[in-house]
């Protein structure tokens, strides 16, 4: 059983796109997954085609309970929504922007979604979170209950600046609350080899990632954006788009040799 | 006197690349502006070619004042930067990520900045403020203290799916903070005509703002990426690249007629 973090603060540098695709392409090879969307914007809630209206109970539930009743895990087991054979999420809705505040004066407020994942997580091969777009509790509880952490990186002057600072909350995090946390792999979304840009930035994060840097890159492809439209992976829709065929690259070669 | 907040919770839709392009065009038509920076990531910052290790004070330190000596002037003025002729800047650093926590307990928390504002709006013609991607007290304190939004938005689902929430949080805003605030405009970035996807969110939108959403739109531009590399402005770096064509369109048109 692995749990694996998709973080970046830094915005709109495919997180969601890369969770929901990787969680749905670990399905697609029968490994029993779990997505948990702990962004309280919910898109990947919404590219499974889960109808938030219709949500009873939502991570934030989950949270909350956790600091009052850890020992509790009937709100997690409720919240649980089966996606497909293989695949269930933990879906989030607005709520979720609340838990900053919420858990402020909570003691160990680091530890609350690991000690929630813990009551289900046997059930599962595999777990991927998705974070929000910053470093607040959200994202420190996804790096708290991780082993692993993807960092899913658009090749843009702007999402270099940000590596400095994720790499050091990391670095926190590990020492303090969670030494087992490593980087699997930076990614490389919506590539664009042609690109002067890209060209300089990759050759920055080689220097900065060695090995780390992942070698599998994910091309800019419209059926990536398209797919959540239709409340779907593209893994299931577009089974064939270049999208498709680099995440089941990196699932095959980086998490599943 | 203007103060025009750029805001969407939606992570990479293009807020900093409007903030920084909108302000430097301002400037360059000799109006007094100031940008003022309150995303922790300092990206706007960085895109005017600050150095955020020599930044002594930061918008942090003016909220922090604030809270304590709403009446002192101080903090903001020596926090000021100057960027060039008319343009000045109040930069951001992580430190700001710390804000959601030291204002938790305080008495009118979204009145804040606008407070620390009023020391010094005399003196511009425009204040432009870039906000994170999140609806945190951050992003209520711009727009508190704005009296119009631009809203930037990609033409792709997962931003479509963030409007509702953000249009919430503006009507709340209005009615208990600042009754001035209002939606100056949507403006789609990183445009591209060609995608069906762009053209069915467009039309969406069309059927959700009407003349809100401008007809000047931003288009993919390589220059306006490439900018922030060299710290300045598309405007003042490739002033006749597409992406600079639209910005000032948009000032011309939009906000100085
Ligand atoms: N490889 C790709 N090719 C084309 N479009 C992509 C690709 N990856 C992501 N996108 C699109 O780019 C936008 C940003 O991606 P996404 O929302 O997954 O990023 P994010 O990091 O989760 O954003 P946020 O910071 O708001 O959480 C989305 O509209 C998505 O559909
Ligand atoms: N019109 C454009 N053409 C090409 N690239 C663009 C354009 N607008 C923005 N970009 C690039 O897209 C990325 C996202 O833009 P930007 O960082 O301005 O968005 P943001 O909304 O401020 O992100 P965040 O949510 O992280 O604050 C940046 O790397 C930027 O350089
Ligand atoms: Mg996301
Ligand atoms: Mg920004």
């Amino acid at each position: 059983m692995a749990i694996w973090g998709i973080v970046n603060q830094k915005g709109g540098v495919g997180k969601t796109t890369t969770a929901v695709n990787i969680a749905a392409g670990l399905a697609k090879r029968n490994k029993k997954t779990l997505l948990v969307d702990s962004d309280p914007q919910g898109n990947a809630t919404t590219g499974l085609g889960v109808d938030k209206t219709e949500i009873k109970s939502t991570l934030y539930d989950i949270l909350m309970e956790g600091k009052k009743n850890p020992d509790n895990s009937s709100t997690v087991k409720k919240t649980i929504i089966k996606v497909s054979d293989c695949l269930d999420l933990i879906p989030a809705t607005m709520d979720l922007s609340g838990t900053e505040s919420s858990l402020l004066d909570a003691v160990g407020k680091e530890y609350i979604l690991k000690e929630s994942l813990k009551h289900i997580q046997k059930k599962y091969d595999w777990i991927i979170i998705d974070a929000p777009p910053s470093l607040g509790i959200l994202t420190i509880n996804v790096l708290s209950s991780a082993s692993s952490v993807i960092v899913p990186m658009q090749s843009e002057f702007y999402a270099l600046e940000g590596l400095t600072q994720l790499m050091k909350t990391i670095a926190i995090v590990k020492k303090r609350i969670n030494p087992s946390l490593s980087i699997a792999k930076v990614l490389l979304t919506m590539y664009d080899p042609r690109s002067k840009l890209s060209r300089q930035v990759t050759e920055e994060l080689t220097g900065y990632f060695g090995t780390k840097l992942s070698d599998i890159t994910i091309p800019k492809n419209i059926k990536l954006g398209e797919a959540p439209s239709y409340g779907k992976s593209a893994i299931d829709l577009f089974p064939t788009s270049k999208g498709t065929v680099a995440y089941m690259d990196f699932i095959d070669k980086v998490m599943l040799l």
